[in-house]
């Protein structure tokens, strides 16, 4: 089954 | 100081209602340029971005940057005892240890005054790149919030997939299969029924219902709801409000299969 991806390594510290 | 009065209190009840279930403790950051903020769930999955620009408040005033950290089931507390047409008004000083709410009943005498003490919240604040993304759907924001309950009753995810025939709900569960597809449609007489696909190439990707049903309950901030997706980005949910103000819900897909 997929696995759940994190916002976190989309969006990174500004 | 901070002094921001919003014409009806529902505006901040229907907000505060929509993503306490998803993030806890949240700071308000309140400047000139109105009240925003950001705030990921515990797991990392989702991320929410309000921002009630200045000009959905009459008057607004803050002179300094000021960070209100707020505990949303305190404040949810605190917003039940508005009634929905009051008038509401937030104060705070500019190193404040509470927040001071007012509601004023603009039928009656009656003026409702709490404090919420503030907490020190050290929250990491993530960049949002600016995204070209390949699709665009507009549509009525019930009508989004029924396709997820709907296909919820048979998955825990779905597939988003748009291509120039349209978008297409897609899940699969035990029980069996559902999809529902959705295509360009102009209503003249009720705008609000439009189905708009702006989209320059194709896209599929698979997100957590629980999270999308969750994000719904914003439903009844705007009678429109837009999805922005990507390939292999996470899905924006973008509720609009007056005055240029928003509600946005990130998600990031699943991966892999």
């Amino acid at each position: 089954t997929a696995g759940q991806g994190s916002i976190t390594s989309f969006f990174g510290a500004p | 100081m901070l002094e921001a009065r919003l014409e009806q209190a529902n505006l901040l009840k229907k907000v505060v209602d929509a993503i306490k279930d998803l993030v806890q403790d949240c700071n308000f950051d309140c400047n000139d340029s109105g009240i925003a903020l950001q705030a990921m769930d515990n797991s990392h999955v989702a991320l929410v971005s309000m921002m009630l620009k200045s000009e959905s408040f009459s008057p607004f005033r803050c002179d300094r940057n000021i960070a209100l950290g707020i505990n949303l089931t305190s404040l949810t507390k605190v917003l039940r005892a508005a009634q929905n047409e009051d008038i509401l008004t937030l104060k705070a000083e500019d190193a404040p240890d509470v927040v001071n709410l007012v509601f004023e009943s603009a039928e009656s005498d009656r003026i409702s005054e709490y404090d919420i003490k503030l907490m020190d919240i050290d929250q990491e604040h993530l960049g949002i790149p600016e995204t070209e993304y390949a699709a665009t759907i507009s549509m009525p924001s019930a009508e989004f919030q029924r396709i997820c309950r709907d296909l919820m009753a048979l998955s825990e995810s779905v597939s988003i997939e748009c291509s120039k025939e349209g978008v297409k709900f897609a899940c699969q569960g035990d029980i069996g299969s559902g999809s529902v597809t959705l295509r360009s449609h102009t209503n003249v007489d009720k705008p609000e029924m439009n189905v708009e696909i702006d989209l320059t190439e194709p896209v599929s990707l698979t997100f957590s219902l629980k999270y999308l049903v969750g994000f719904c309950k914003a439903s009844s901030l705007s009678g429109q709801v837009k999805l922005c997706l990507s390939n292999e980005v996470p899905l924006l949910v973008e509720y609009a409000l007056a005055n240029n103000s928003y509600l946005r819900f990130y998600l990031a897909p699943k991966i892999g299969d």
